[in-house]
C-alpha cells in the first residue's frame, strides 16, 4: 500500500484484498472501503499516505462502540461462563483467566462444566493445579447445569469472589446442545442475576465467516457479553471480529497469544487495527 | 442463493445461443462473492474464476438450461474436479505396519480423528495401534486413552516426559512385536510458524518414515488455510488432508484453497464428535456446499 502513489480504484482494490484476506468478510469490507472513499471525496484528500490511517480509524470506531475493558461483576461471587465451538480454546483460556484474577488478588474457583468430552475434566483439573485454584467437578456424563450450580455454591461457601465455568465445545447449529447451554445460562442467571455474570465467547482467530454465525447463535442462547479471540499468535488476522462488532456490537475483551497461562492480553483496538496491515 | 442471483443477472431464457463474454463476466462477479463468503482464499478465487471464464465464454447454452444454470453447472464441475482426485483413500504400506502421522493446528481435531481412523481401520479388519505422542497439552494422553478404551483399541504411551520422537520409535517396535498393522501417531497441535515444533515433526518423520502424513484442518478455517497448508506441506510433503467439523454450517472454502495450493487430496471428512463420524471425502458434495 505504501508504494501506491495515487488515490485510485487500484488502491481501493488493494485495500479490499487486504481486508478480505484478514477474514473481515465481503460485506463489512465493502462497507469500510465505501466509507473511506466517501471521506476521501468529501475532504478532497489527494495524499495516498492518508488513506490507511483513515481506514484504521474507521476500524477502531467499530471496535470500540462498546468497551473492550473487561469488568468483573460486583456481585459476590462474580461468575464468568466460557462458551464456544469445539476446539476454540475455552479450557485453556479459563486457565489464563484464573491466573490473571488470582494474581490480581481474587479468590478464584473453577467449575468443570464440560462433562462430555474425553478427559475434559482432567484437562481443567491440571490447569487448576498449575494456577493454584480450587475446582468443582462431577463425574463424566453429569448435568453441566448442576456443575455450574455447585461451582457457584462452593464459591460462596469458600468466600471466592470469581467463579469461572467451563462448558463443552458445541457447534452453534446443534439445537439440542444450544438448548443445554441455555439451561446452564438460566441456572447462572438465577444464582447471581444478569449483572452477576459475564459470558465470554471464545473464537479461534483462524476461523473465517462462520464466526459471525457463531456469535449470532451463541448470543441467542446465552447473554454473550464479550469475545476472547484465541490463537492470535498464529498468522491469521482474526478480522471477523470487525464484522461481529459491526453487526452485533459485541466487543473483544481478551486475546489469546499462546498456550501458557500468561498468554492472555487485554484487547487493544489500535494494535489490532494496525496489525491488519502487517 | 447463488442460483437465484445468477438468474436475476443472466435472465430466464433457455437455450439462448452461446454464453457471451458479458454473461460470463456478470455471472463470475456473483460466483466470486459466493466463494469469498465461503472462505475460499482470495487469490484462489481469482485463479478459479479465470479458469471458469476460459471454459465458459463461447460455450453453447444447452437447450434445457438458462445461461445462469449453464454457468453454475460449469462452476460446479470445475470445483468438483479441482477437489477430486483418485488418491483419496488411505494407502497402506506393502509391508506392515503402515505408519500414519496426524498433524495440524491446535484444536483442529487430530486426537478425535486418530481414534476415528483407528475405528474405521479396525472395522476393515486391521489391528490398529493408537500412539499418544502429544506430551504437551494437559491430559492429551488421557484423552487418547479414554477414546482407545471406548473403542477397545490399544493406546501406546510412554507418558509425557519422553520425547515424541522416542515415543514414535518405541511405538513402531511395539507394533512389530504385537502384530499391529497400522500405527496412528497423534501429535500435539502446533503453529506452522513455530520453528521448533515444526522441526519436531520433521524429526518424527525422519525417525519412523510415516507412509501417510495427514494434515487435519478445521472446516471453518478462513483465509489463513492456505498459509497453514503450504507450510505443513513444504515442511513434510503431506499425503492428504482430513477436514473436520463438517457437521457445522461452515461452507468449507478452505477445502478448495488447500487443494488448489498444495495439490494434495482431501482423504476424509469428519462429520461428528462421535467416533464413527469419519467418512470418505466426496468432492461433489463439497462443491455444492461451498457454492451454498
Ligand atoms: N497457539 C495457541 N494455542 C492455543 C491458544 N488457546 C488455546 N490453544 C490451544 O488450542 C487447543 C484447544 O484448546 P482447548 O482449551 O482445549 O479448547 P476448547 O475450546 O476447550 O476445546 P473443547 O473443549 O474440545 O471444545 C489446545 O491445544 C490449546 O493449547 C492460543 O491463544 N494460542
Ligand atoms: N462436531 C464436531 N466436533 C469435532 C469433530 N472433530 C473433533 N471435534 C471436537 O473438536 C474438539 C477438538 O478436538 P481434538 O481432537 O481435541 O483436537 P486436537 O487437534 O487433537 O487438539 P490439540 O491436540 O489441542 O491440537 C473436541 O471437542 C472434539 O470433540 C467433528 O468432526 N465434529
Ligand atoms: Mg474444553
Ligand atoms: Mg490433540
Amino acid at each position: 500500500l505504501s508504494s501506491h502513489k495515487a488515490i485510485d480504484e487500484e488502491l481501493f482494490e488493494r485495500l479490499e484484498e487486504l481486508l478480505i484476506q484478514a477474514d473481515v468478510g465481503v460485506d463489512t469490507t465493502l462497507r469500510l472501503v465505501d466509507d473511506v472513499k466517501d471521506e476521501v471525496r468529501t475532504k478532497g484528500i489527494t495524499d495516498s499516505s492518508l488513506v490507511r490511517p483513515i481506514l484504521q480509524t474507521k476500524i477502531h470506531e467499530i471496535l470500540t462502540t462498546h468497551s473492550s475493558v473487561f469488568e468483573l461483576p460486583k456481585t459476590s461471587p462474580a461468575v464468568i461462563l466460557v462458551v464456544g465451538v469445539n476446539g476454540a480454546g475455552k479450557t485453556t483460556t479459563i486457565g489464563k483467566l484464573a491466573h490473571r484474577f488470582k494474581s490480581e488478588g481474587h479468590k478464584v474457583i473453577l467449575g468443570a462444566g464440560d462433562t462430555f468430552r474425553a478427559a475434559a475434566i482432567e484437562q481443567l483439573e491440571i490447569w487448576a493445579e498449575r494456577v493454584g485454584v480450587d475446582i468443582v467437578k462431577h463425574q463424566p456424563g453429569a448435568d453441566p447445569a448442576a456443575v455450574a450450580y455447585d461451582a457457584i455454591q462452593a464459591g460462596r461457601a469458600r468466600q471466592c469472589d470469581v467463579v469461572i465455568i467451563d462448558t463443552a465445545g458445541r457447534l452453534q447449529t446443534k439445537t439440542n446442545l444450544m438448548r443445554e447451554l441455555e439451561k446452564i445460562g438460566r441456572v447462572v442467571e438465577r444464582e447471581v442475576g444478569e449483572e452477576g455474570a459475564e459470558v465470554l465467547l471464545v473464537v479461534d482467530a483462524t476461523t473465517g465467516q462462520n464466526a459471525l454465525s457463531q456469535a449470532k447463535l451463541f448470543s441467542e442462547a446465552v447473554d454473550v457479553s464479550g469475545l476472547v479471540l484465541a490463537k492470535l499468535d498464529g498468522t491469521a488476522k482474526g478480522g471477523i471480529i470487525i464484522a461481529i462488532a459491526a453487526e452485533l456490537e459485541l466487543p473483544v475483551k481478551f486475546i489469546g497469544i499462546g498456550e501458557a497461562y500468561e498468554d492472555l492480553r487485554d484487547f487493544d483496538a489500535d494494535e489490532f487495527a494496525a496489525a491488519l496491515f502487517d | 442463493n447463488l442460483a437465484e442471483k445468477l438468474q436475476r443477472t443472466l435472465g430466464k431464457l433457455r437455450g439462448r445461443g452461446k454464453l457471451t463474454e458479458q454473461d460470463v463476466k456478470e455471472a463470475l462477479r456473483e460466483v466470486r462473492l459466493a466463494l469469498l463468503e465461503a472462505d475460499v482464499n482470495y487469490k484462489v478465487v481469482s485463479e478459479f474464476t479465470a479458469r471458469v471464464r476460459e471454459r465458459a465464454v463461447g460455450q453453447e447454452v444447452m437447450a434445457s438450461l438458462t445461461p445462469a444454470h449453464q454457468v453454475i453447472k460449469i462452476v460446479y464441475e470445475e470445483l468438483a474436479e479441482l477437489m477430486g482426485g483418485s488418491r483419496s483413500k488411505l494407502e497402506l504400506a506393502s509391508r506392515p505396519p503402515t505408519i500414519v502421522m496426524l498433524a495440524g493446528l491446535q484444536g483442529a481435531g487430530k486426537t478425535t480423528s486418530s481414534a476415528k481412523l483407528a475405528n474405521l481401520l479396525r472395522k476393515q479388519g486391521h489391528r490398529p495401534l493408537l500412539v499418544a505422542a502429544d506430551v504437551y497439552r494437559p491430559a492429551a494422553i488421557k484423552q487418547l486413552q479414554v477414546l482407545g478404551d471406548q473403542l477397545q483399541i490399544p493406546v501406546f504411551s510412554l507418558g509425557d516426559q519422553i520425547s515424541p520422537v522416542d515415543i514414535a520409535k518405541a511405538a513402531v517396535e511395539h507394533a512389530h512385536r504385537h502384530a499391529n498393522d497400522v500405527v496412528l501417531l497423534d501429535t500435539a497441535g502446533r503453529l506452522h510458524v513455530d520453528e521448533e515444533l515444526m522441526a519436531e515433526l520433521r524429526a518424527i518423520d525422519e525417525a519412523v518414515s510415516p507412509h501417510q502424513i495427514l494434515l487435519v484442518v478445521d472446516a471453518m478455517t478462513g483465509q489463513d488455510a492456505v498459509n497453514v497448508a503450504n507450510s505443513f506441506n513444504e515442511s513434510l510433503d503431506i499425503d492428504g488432508i482430513i477436514l473436520t467439523k463438517l457437521d457445522g454450517d461452515a461452507r468449507g472454502g478452505a477445502a478448495l484453497s488447500i487443494k488448489a495450493v498444495t495439490g494434495k487430496p482431501i482423504k476424509f471428512a469428519a462429520t461428528s464428535e462421535k467416533l464413527d463420524g469419519l467418512e470418505p471425502f466426496y468432492p461433489e458434495r463439497m462443491a455444492s456446499r461451498i457454492l451454498g
